[in-house]
């Protein structure tokens, strides 16, 4: 469903080049689920952002459902965005002005569902994260673990194709951690969903069906866990 | 060197009240290294705050070497923060208009260092944690985890005898986190600093001589590694 193809992303920062990514050839099944692991500063984050759309690469293509992206208009691309694609953020990139139930809704009134069901959805998925009793906090009112786990909610709101997650657990303690992973395992498993994790977290990385290591901006290796 | 006594912080959101701690006793050493642990929500970030003198407690006291910080005033207070306690932030909190390089000169610019030896000495830190090349790149240029690290550089520049560092290994790989800590071991070991730090790190747990474990903002248990 998604395709990296001869990869490069090149910063310019004045008169120096900082090549983040330098040649990544990268296939991700349908369906697949899958981890991102490497040293600080190998490149994820910016793999992230090109894979949800965020950005375009400097070189070579990025495939979307067979799609070269370049082609899409800017119109395309949020609707990408908006509807099959679920982000969460590294930083979390809260709304600092709207409380949790407020940001978690947001992407569900960008698509034009009604109020009442925005509202049910989010409360719902708010609830299932331990969120409950912090819906009408603002981000600067929740712990940094709390704040990941909003950032969480809004991905998963729209119920969306591919779930692209930047360290969804950094935030967490081990069991809060586990509990965010056995959920993405279990609508990986049930809804069929792609899931797209970069992490540290060991439990994690056993969990994907494989795993592509990036080191220095590029494919370092692949590995498969055989599972059942 | 730091003591808690009966210390409550309850935040005040129109009419609910949230008691993020609920009358914590604790009693620091000088020269300890110790884990701050707990499920997220369960008042970490709260408790560092108080320690680190951003904030007062709603009841009880506190006592950094044997003075109750609520006698202290303002420039008093600003002075503990600037000289003897690094902080190292969950958000990091740099500042967006200012490199890397500014940022870690920045607390030693207040402590009236002149600028050639603050430049001098940020640079070192900044090479020791692996960015020397990243210097001159503002926050929105660092991945997450370069990020951290400029956050740890900058609390370490004024060489305070207390660090405080609030999960300061979440957006790192385990290699470079392993390296952070050995870092902190050894300046505990060699210069006899007061290291406290929240963390949801197994390598570190091991490594601190004590665990407090907070659970929903009171401590629950405290563990003591047998070291040699
Ligand atoms: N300004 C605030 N107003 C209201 N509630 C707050 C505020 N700041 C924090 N809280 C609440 O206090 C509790 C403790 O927050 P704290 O940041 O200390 O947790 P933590 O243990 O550091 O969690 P994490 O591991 O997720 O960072 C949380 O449940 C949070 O929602
Ligand atoms: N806007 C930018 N301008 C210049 N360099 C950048 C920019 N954004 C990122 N970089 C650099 O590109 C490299 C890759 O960044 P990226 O955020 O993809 O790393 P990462 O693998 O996600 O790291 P981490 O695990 O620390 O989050 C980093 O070394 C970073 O300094
Ligand atoms: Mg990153
Ligand atoms: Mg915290």
């Amino acid at each position: 469903i998604i395709q990296l193809e001869g990869v490069w992303k090149i910063y310019q920062m004045g008169d120096v080049q900082v090549p983040a990514l330098r040649g990544i050839d990268l296939k991700i099944e349908r369906g697949e689920f899958l981890a991102i692991a490497g040293a600080s500063g190998s490149g994820k984050s910016t793999m992230m952002n090109l894979i949800g759309c965020l950005d375009l690469p400097s070189k070579g293509r990025i495939f979307l459902g067979g799609d070269d992206i370049a082609g899409f208009g800017e119109s395309t691309l949020a609707q990408i965005r908006g509807q099959k694609i679920g982000f969460v953020f590294q930083q979390f990139n809260l709304i600092p002005t709207l409380t949790a139930l407020e940001n978690v809704m947001l992407p569900l009134e960008f698509q034009n569902v009604d109020t009442s069901t925005a509202r049910k959805k989010a409360l719902e998925i708010l609830n299932l994260v331990g969120l409950g009793d912090r819906v009408h906090h603002l981000p600067s009112q929740l712990s940094g673990g709390e704040q990941q786990r909003v950032a969480i909610s809004r991905a998963l709101a729209v119920d969306p194709e591919i779930i692209l997650a930047d360290e969804p657990t950094g935030n967490l303690d081990s069991k809060t951690g586990k509990f965010i992973l056995d959920f993405f395992s279990e609508i990986h498993r049930k809804d069929s969903k792609t899931i797209i994790i970069v992490t540290h977290d060991f439990y994690l990385v056993k969990h994907a069906e494989r795993v592509v290591y990036l080191k220095d901006g590029q494919v370092e290796r692949i590995e498969h866990n055989h599972k059942n």
